[in-house]
């Protein structure tokens, strides 16, 4: 695998605080 | 979904924040005045989708950022924590305020790296460990739906903490971590919102419904 652990993490939905404003 | 749609809602607020604290919260933010009245009205809804107490509880917090208010998410908990400094279970609009202020544009880096550490650091131990990495991929492997074989796992973390770990004793801690972001500063872009650049011109419709205590 090629692949940072902390890339991989940063991926979860959890994180995405975008859905936070969306209106519907 | 039902519930989500109720968010847009907005009922009757019970903690009204005075306009003299919009300043003070504006002074030690990246926000104006005028983001923080948005803010405001974006927190109405948010606080008020399941239990009309105007406080963000776990569970409206997990139904705007996963849908679903019973989803569980090892990242969301994380983040809910964070922003609930006070760690009384409920994010308050001041908490709301300045936990987002980290992710404005404008904020400083350091603030933004120092938060991701914590949120990696899952047992506030003050060093991000193996155990505690695994732990995190593993989770979003699994909120992935993604299947990769313990070897696998191994071998990203451990690749990861050889990278991460200079001094060699087999932890990430905040230095190691800065010295990590500075060589891939990709690792802190969910760090930084852009929606809060200019959220007053993105929700104009906040501001003209915002009515703040003079």
């Amino acid at each position: 695998p090629c692949f940072n652990a902390f890339d991989i993490i940063s991926l979860s939905q959890g994180f995405d605080l975008s859905g936070l404003f969306e209106k519907d | 979904m039902r519930a989500f749609l109720s968010c847009l809602s907005v009922k009757k607020n019970k903690q009204k924040p005075r306009y003299q604290e919009a300043i003070i919260l504006a002074s030690e933010t990246s926000f104006t005045v005028n983001e923080i009245k948005a803010l405001y009205d974006l927190f109405k809804k948010l606080s008020n989708c399941i239990y009309d107490d105007s406080l963000i509880h776990k569970e409206e917090f997990h139904l705007a950022l996963l849908r679903n208010s019973h989803k569980q998410n090892l990242f969301a908990d994380r983040v809910f924590d964070l922003f609930d400094v006070k760690h009384n279970g409920v994010i308050e609009f001041e908490e709301f305020v300045r936990s987002l202020s980290i992710f404005h544009p404008n904020a400083p880096k350091e603030d933004k790296i120092t938060f991701a550490f914590r949120l990696y650091d899952l047992r506030q131990t003050g060093y991000i460990e193996h155990e505690e990495l695994k732990e995190m991929v593993l989770a979003i492997l699994t909120e992935s739906e993604l299947t990769l074989s313990d070897e696998e796992v191994e071998s990203i973390v451990n690749k990861t903490m050889m990278e991460a770990d200079s001094k060699g004793d087999g932890k990430i801690d905040q230095e190691e971590w800065k010295e990590l972001v500075e060589k891939n500063p990709a690792l802190i872009k969910n760090m930084t919102l852009p929606y809060l650049k200019d959220i007053t011109l993105a929700f104009p419709s906040f501001i003209l419904n915002t009515d703040f205590e003079e």
